[in-house]
């Protein structure tokens, strides 16, 4: 602004004081042009820092936790109305004419495939439509093998592995964990025995017939839950887990993994906190303390979860105004019909999307 | 956006039980990932 102030006085002693409105006809290129430098150097730190974590990524270089002032300071910050806010501007409708460049930018921006869109761009009335896209039909082939399960989203692979010991702990980044029963809800069908049996139940595994040993559980979460202080306890044998992170120019829609039925869903209503790689490295319990739902069901082999707007139930609306300040209210539960059966989903089924505010 | 998958697959149970199987998962850390695409495998020893 100064060094617009300081053209406008110099362009004015220029023309002897008179070309004040000049002056303000320079001011919204200058701003314009502001904000576009603005906008490419954040973009530029943006393509740089993931670049750096793709370098140490390739390296092998494991991130550790490390609070700090950003993190702190995000935590204060009214999230959850400026989503909201967020939503209610990317669901006004876009003049069809614009709707190309601003999907393209948006394309540009976070790498997104134009190419697999199902309907031509300008069809998207709103930039919340376009996010939530289809895929054209072929897109992504299922893998027909009945013994794999599938990746239910487009995404990174941010952690995987079997869950052993007494907690079932997930680790967030190196030297910070969470509990995967604090995750799923203090209700949880998690197959946990408590560490007093844990030796009897093994041995009573090993003699359990194999259509018994077949059965287990599946479950898919989408970001937040309340800390739950997990018991002694430690999870049964063959117990995996798996977080994907999505970013914003992936499709956004999510798949069944694998041939289940869904018998509960649990909706937390917690904040809205970012989950990209800095946030997992910086806010403590982010996965705990984020809003998510939590679809609990049996398949062939065992049990799985999920978090979003769920197309089996489009009634169901997550990132409401709370109405309290402090996020202790449990989680909202609801067990699907005919009881003990549930929705039964194919694996490669659309089931949910994550929506965009 | 972030998903968890937790589930229960079929392990082995025991080196001497012929009937075993066991699941893998077939990818790695950092790796990308498409909707339908394996994340894990288990078979029959």
């Amino acid at each position: 602004i100064s060094f617009v102030r300081k053209l406008q006085t110099s362009r004015a002693s220029v023309n002897g004081g008179s070309s004040s409105s000049q002056g303000n006809s320079f001011l919204v290129p200058g701003a314009t042009v502001a904000t576009i430098l603005m906008l490419g150097a954040l973009h530029a730190r943006r393509l740089y820092d993931d670049k750096k974590v793709e370098d140490a990524r390739e390296k092998g270089l494991e991130f550790e936790f490390h609070p700090d002032v950003k993190a702190t300071f995000l935590q204060l910050l009214p999230l959850r109305s400026i989503s909201r806010y967020w939503g209610l501007l990317t669901s006004v409708e876009i003049p069809v004419w614009l709707r190309p460049y601003v999907y393209r930018a948006w394309a540009r921006a976070f790498h997104s495939n134009l190419e697999e869109a199902a309907m031509p761009l300008d069809e998207y009335a709103t930039l919340r439509d376009f996010f939530v896209r289809s895929l054209k039909e072929g897109s992504r082939p299922i893998d027909p093998d009945p013994r794999c399960l599938v990746s239910p989203v487009d995404g990174i692979i941010l952690r995987f592995g079997e869950l052993k010991a007494a907690g079932a702990m997930i680790e967030q980044v190196k030297g910070f964990s969470y509990s995967v029963s604090s995750l799923l809800g203090a209700n949880s069908l998690l197959p946990m025995i408590t560490e007093e049996n844990t030796h009897a139940e093994s041995s009573e595994l090993e003699n359990t017939p194999k259509d018994q040993s077949n059965k287990s559980w599946w479950r898919v979460s989408l970001a937040s839950p309340k800390v739950w202080d997990p018991v002694a306890s430690s999870p049964m044998k063959g117990l995996f887990y798996c977080v994907i992170y999505l970013k914003p120019g992936d499709y956004h829609r999510i798949h069944s993994p694998i041939d289940w039925n869904v018998l509960v869903r649990r909706h937390f209503s917690g904040r809205l906190f970012p989950v990209n790689e800095r946030a997992t490295r910086t806010i403590r319990n982010l996965y705990l303390e984020n809003e998510r739902v939590v679809l609990e069901g049996q398949w062939q082999e065992g049990f799985m979860e999920l978090l979003q707007l769920l197309f089996i139930e489009p009634e169901l609306r997550t990132n409401r105004p709370r109405k309290k300040f402090f996020h202790s209210e449990p989680p909202e539960e609801r067990i699907y019909e005919p009881e003990g059966v549930g929705v039964m989903l194919k694996k490669g089924d659309e089931m949910a999307a994550f929506n965009m505010g | 956006s972030t998903v968890v998958l937790v589930f229960q697959a079929p392990v082995s149970r025991s080196p001497k039980n012929q009937g075993s199987s066991e699941f893998s998962f077939c990818t790695r850390k950092g790796d990308r990932i498409r909707v339908g695409e394996a994340l894990g495998r288990w078979h029959d020893s």
